[in-house]
């Protein structure tokens, strides 16, 4: 509202001329040159270039005329979409290009700092716009323009020039930023416009292989997570509404593409995204948990007499690059655990554990989700540890009889369905490929079901590893190990029990499982 | 059961990696070569 | 056992927006280049015509099966795609050789009858883009400094 008197009108001349010689001119880099250095030149006369917060100023209302082209465009009464779509874009990418020579050309050859502080401040700038417009238009906001700016400024700042590659990482880091910013729990309206944005190729290319060292991980991890969180309440209803099954199959493309060309990355990043995805989402996390590092071979998991304490790989830590130990809150809750998991004291901690995990008594979100993955994780990890220090690998014997089991053993007994069904859960998201989670966590929960003071465990942990079978493929090999021990093995008795031949159906379905297994 | 995941357009046996022709999230063909942009040689670009 | 979770009214109102934009997609044109020269719009062809695309179609041999007429159409309609370099590729294993200077593809009808370090002469056949036709050119003048 404090624009200096006369800016809105040379930014709307000085865009209006930019926008015309742009659809002018050639391809050729010398003529584009020249009419780039001509249009600096303008800038300068007209005083846009004086000041930092004249050149914010600048863009912010140029960006806010490429948005008022957008709904007044849509508004020509008869105007085909895709003519309205071309004159739309005409003035898009004559911004865009405006903004790119401008970071290219912007401060001192070989430093980068002036350049990428250009970049942010107008992808910050297009970021509020877009949340203006966004919240002030509802139901009338139009993305398409937003998404063409961020899609076309993206692509020209990839483009083979060599000072734009050696500014790559702080390129791509600054767009994964905004689209985090700008993630679909924020902008609803944009959700499918920013799906298409964070799953394009090229960004993908970038983000995930070009950045070297993979340092454009975490980043990409937290922009699923965005993902998955805006998802959530949505999938938690059995009942999807169309828009949702498209964002949701959008989804599931997304993952099939980083399954097959990026596996290791969601190995490592597996903890935080089921922290995220509703429990009912059984496929969608089994594609994540499938996921396996491309130089391993994977042992067929119906291989009779396979044992799997034998295997190397058994004995490989995963790296979990999610830190799930802050997520054990609050700090004398983790203090408690600490001192239970080295003296097994005091008693009283077992008792008061479903009080710390416990949040509402709403029937469906009674429980800490993250809190209850955290805790198994991290009792599992230290069981893990404390074992390899004795130089012994984990089973179902030397896991009893410790602090860590007591845990697991009060969390399936204490806890009602709904809050065991939880830690079964976390026990069962860790099993994956070969490696020393895996492992431990198969003989736990095969451990809790040999030990289970009633039939009602038994049913619910069979219950778990069933619901995560029966699902479309992939299924994670450490799941199908451990269901076929369980089946399997005389020891748990399995066929005995009464659950399994409750009914006909399931007697049908245990007998074609098993068949399919054995 | 869930979704029938080869049925979503995406070519998961594909020896190449899928990433570089994908066409998008909402989209069940992979992109044709017409639609992949290509650094090609400044005097390819006439019109 | 935790069952549906009923919307709260953030998500519902979150879900309207979602709904909007629905009725709004992205499109695949909507990050494409503007191309004044080939409008491109998706068009709805009958069920019985090839719906997706085999993996070989992408590849130079796939190209090099092509008409010399579709390799020049894909040459200069489809403009900084793979598929422009794919069918150049394929036009150069034919011995088709692209001039910088005129735009166009040349191809020796004949062993030229004077060759140095600078230019070629004889008679060529080339694709007139403009005329859309393959023209004989005798007596030409190929000045290597054209010679993409």
């Amino acid at each position: 509202t404090d624009d200096p008197p006369g800016l809105q009108e040379k930014t709307e001349f000085l865009l209006n001329d930019w926008v015309a010689l742009y659809s002018q001119q050639t391809q050729q880099t010398t003529r584009d040159a020249r009419n780039f250095g001509a249009f600096v030149q303008k800038m300068h006369t007209y005083g846009i270039l004086k000041t930092d917060d004249l050149i914010t100023r600048f863009f912010r209302q140029a960006t806010q005329i490429c948005t008022e082209v957008v709904y007044r465009v849509f508004a020509e009464p008869s105007l085909p979409v895709n003519q309205a779509k071309n004159k739309i874009f005409q003035w898009i990418d004559a911004f865009v290009h405006l903004i790119a020579m401008l970071v290219r050309h912007s401060g001192e050859a070989g430093n980068p700092t002036t350049k990428i502080n250009l970049l942010n401040k107008v992808l910050g700038i297009v970021l509020g716009t877009l949340l203006k417009d966004h919240e002030m238009r509802g139901v009338g906001f139009q993305q398409v323009g937003f998404h063409r700016f961020f899609m076309m400024l993206f692509m020209e700042l990839c483009s083979a020039d060599a000072i734009l590659e050696s500014l790559m990482h702080s390129i791509v880091s600054a767009f994964g930023y905004t689209y985090h910013l700008l993630n679909p729990s924020v902008a609803p309206g944009f959700c499918f416009a920013w799906l298409e944005l964070i799953s394009h190729r090229v960004f993908l290319g970038r983000i995930l292989v070009q950045i070297p060292n993979q340092k454009g991980w975490p980043l990409y991890a937290q922009l699923l997570q965005d993902l998955f969180k805006y998802l959530a309440p949505f999938l938690r209803n059995t009942e999807l509404g169309k828009p949702v099954q498209l964002l949701y199959r959008g989804t599931l493309r997304v993952l099939l593409v980083l399954l097959h060309d990026f596996p290791e990355f969601l190995c490592d990043y597996h903890f935080g995204f089921c922290d995220v995805i509703p429990p009912n989402c059984v496929q969608m996390r089994n594609i994540i948990l499938s996921a396996f590092p491309r130089n391993m071979r994977l042992p067929d998991p119906f291989t009779p007499n396979l044992k799997v304490d034998m295997l190397s790989d058994s004995s490989n830590a995963p790296k979990v690059s999610s830190s799930f130990t802050v997520n054990i809150q609050p700090p004398n809750f983790k203090k408690d655990l600490d001192s239970y998991l080295k003296a097994r004291a005091p008693v009283t901690f077992l008792s008061e554990l479903r009080g710390h995990l416990q949040v509402t008594s709403e029937p469906g979100t009674r429980y800490n989700m993250t809190l209850m993955n955290a805790l198994v994780m991290y009792v599992g990890t230290q069981a893990i540890a404390l074992i390899r220090n004795k130089n012994f690998m984990p089973n179902t014997s030397n896991i009893a009889h410790s602090a860590h089991m007591d845990i697991f053993q009060n969390l399936a007994v204490d806890l009602d369905t709904e809050g065991r069904y939880l830690f079964l859960n976390a026990i069962a998201n860790q099993l994956r490929y070969p490696n020393s989670h895996t492992h431990y966590f198969s003989c736990a929960v095969l451990h809790l079901f040999a030990e289970a003071n009633s039939e009602a465990i038994q049913e619910q942990i069979t219950r778990v590893l069933l619901e995560r079978l029966i699902v479309n493929r992939p299924h994670p090999w450490g799941l199908l190990i451990t269901f076929i021990e369980l089946i399997k093995n005389p020891i748990y008795k399995f066929w005995e029990h009464d659950f399994v031949h409750c009914a006909p159906e399931i007697t049908k379905l245990f007998e074609s499982v098993a068949r399919s297994c054995l | 059961l869930g979704t029938d995941l080869t049925a979503l357009g995406l070519n998961l046996n594909s020896q190449e990696s899928l990433h570089p022709t994908f066409a998008g999230p909402f989209v069940d063909q992979p992109c044709r070569a017409q639609d992949v942009e290509f650094n090609v040689p400044p005097e390819y670009l006439i019109n | 056992p935790l069952g549906p979770t009923p919307l709260q009214k953030e998500h519902q109102v979150q879900f309207q927006m979602m709904e909007a934009a629905f009725y709004h997609l992205p499109q695949p044109v909507d990050t494409e280049k503007l191309q004044t020269y080939f409008h491109r719009s998706p068009v709805q062809t009958p069920a019985h015509f090839p719906q997706s695309q085999l993996p070989i179609y992408d590849t130079v041999e796939f190209y090099q099966r092509l008409s010399t007429e579709t390799l020049f159409f894909v040459f200069y309609y489809m403009e900084g795609s793979k598929a422009q370099y794919l069918a150049a590729k394929a036009l150069k294993k034919q011995s088709w050789r692209f001039h910088t200077k005129y735009m166009m593809w040349f191809q020796r009808h004949e062993e030229p009858k004077i060759i140095n370090d600078d230019y070629e002469q004889g008679t060529y056949i080339y694709f007139d883009y403009e005329k859309w036709s393959q023209r004989k050119k005798e007596g030409f003048t190929f000045e290597y400094k054209y010679l993409e």
